[in-house]
């Protein structure tokens, strides 16, 4: 899956995902990719919020959602994603997965689970190129 | 404020990432535009073999995509589920937001609106997707999504039934396939 999220020169912002899913699936599966609030979404207001990962856990906790929720709290994007995260690893502990998280003045962070590092591009005016980053999981 | 314009992308799908900053800093279009440009090009490379056509086989080895493509300034969107047999998802998708009131389109009924606005409809299949589709098949269907029923999914290929047995809570957690990682990720 790719999960993008943008922000022009007008300060509007989107998000967006694209997929072909998990491999062996049962035959009319969908993820978590074309659910708004679980693969991606975006609230002109906060900021937006891209998730990768097991998208059948995913799409149950809306985590896109909550982080942009947290960002309404005022919190960082890193913070805003862990905190998205920690939710469905208190109820799934094996769960894998990331999530990018930008806010609407062009903050960003990252936060993933089940990995040692998840690695996520950014490009701005300040970085001048596409550069790939890599937190460590939670 | 230099932070703005941005784009941010899960995994390091490089190409992508300079697609949509092109878009959305040279070109200066919308951020819409970024994100449908920058998934247009994991589309076409395969990224991760995650996106795109020839990627991550059903049980009966086809190839579907999801997309979705949201407008934060509108709170508009437009997304596909399982759409079969058109490549270029994200621009469907971008479809469903741009000519209809509606937010998600799935299975053939997506695929029969993305002919209509002029999509072309071919197979997702590659040989490489064909390929790991039979060798899932001669391992016995093995990893599957499948629990609770018969016969024993974790050794035998379907078709199955439910188990006679009554479920329990664990059993309804199982979560038998490792999935979400690199290179098999939603």
């Amino acid at each position: 899956t790719i999960g993008m999220v943008a922000i022009d020169n007008q300060g509007k912002i989107a998000a967006g995902t694209s997929t072909n899913g998990a491999s062996h699936k049962i035959p009319g599966r969908v993820g978590d990719s074309p659910i708004p609030g679980a693969g991606a979404y975006a609230d002109g207001e906060v900021g937006a919020a891209a998730a990768t990962g097991d998208g059948d856990i995913m799409m149950r906790f809306l985590p896109s959602l909550i982080a942009v929720e947290q960002l309404r709290s005022g919190i960082t994007p890193s913070a805003a994603g862990e905190n998205a995260l920690r939710r469905i690893v208190a109820r799934y502990p094996d769960f894998v997965g990331g999530i990018v998280v930008l806010s609407i003045d062009g903050q960003y962070g990252a936060a993933c689970h089940g990995m040692n590092t998840f690695k996520y591009s950014v490009c701005n005016q300040q970085l001048g190129e596409v550069t790939v980053l890599e937190v460590p999981c939670l | 404020n230099s932070m703005i314009p941005v784009v941010v992308n899960t995994w390091p799908f490089i190409n992508a990432t300079e697609k949509a900053w092109e878009t959305v800093y040279w070109k200066k279009m919308s951020a819409v535009d970024a994100v449908e440009r920058g998934c247009i090009v994991c589309e076409k490379e395969q990224c991760d073999g995650t996106v795109g056509y020839g990627g991550s086989p059903d049980e009966n080895g086809e190839t579907t995509l999801d997309a979705m493509i949201m407008d934060g300034s509108t709170m508009n969107m437009g997304a596909v589920g399982a759409l079969r047999r058109v490549k270029n998802a994200i621009s469907v998708a971008r479809h469903v937001l741009d000519y209809t009131q509606h937010s998600l389109l799935v299975g053939d009924q997506a695929t029969e609106f993305a002919v209509s606005m002029g999509f072309k409809e071919e197979p997702l299949e590659t040989n490489a997707s064909t390929k790991i589709w039979q060798q899932w098949k001669q391992n016995n269907c093995q990893p599957n999504f499948w629990m609770n029923v018969s016969p024993d999914p974790a050794s035998t290929c379907g078709p199955y039934k439910p188990a006679t047995k009554g479920l329990t809570s664990k059993q309804h957690q199982q979560r038998g396939v490792k999935f979400g990682g690199e290179g098999n990720h939603d």
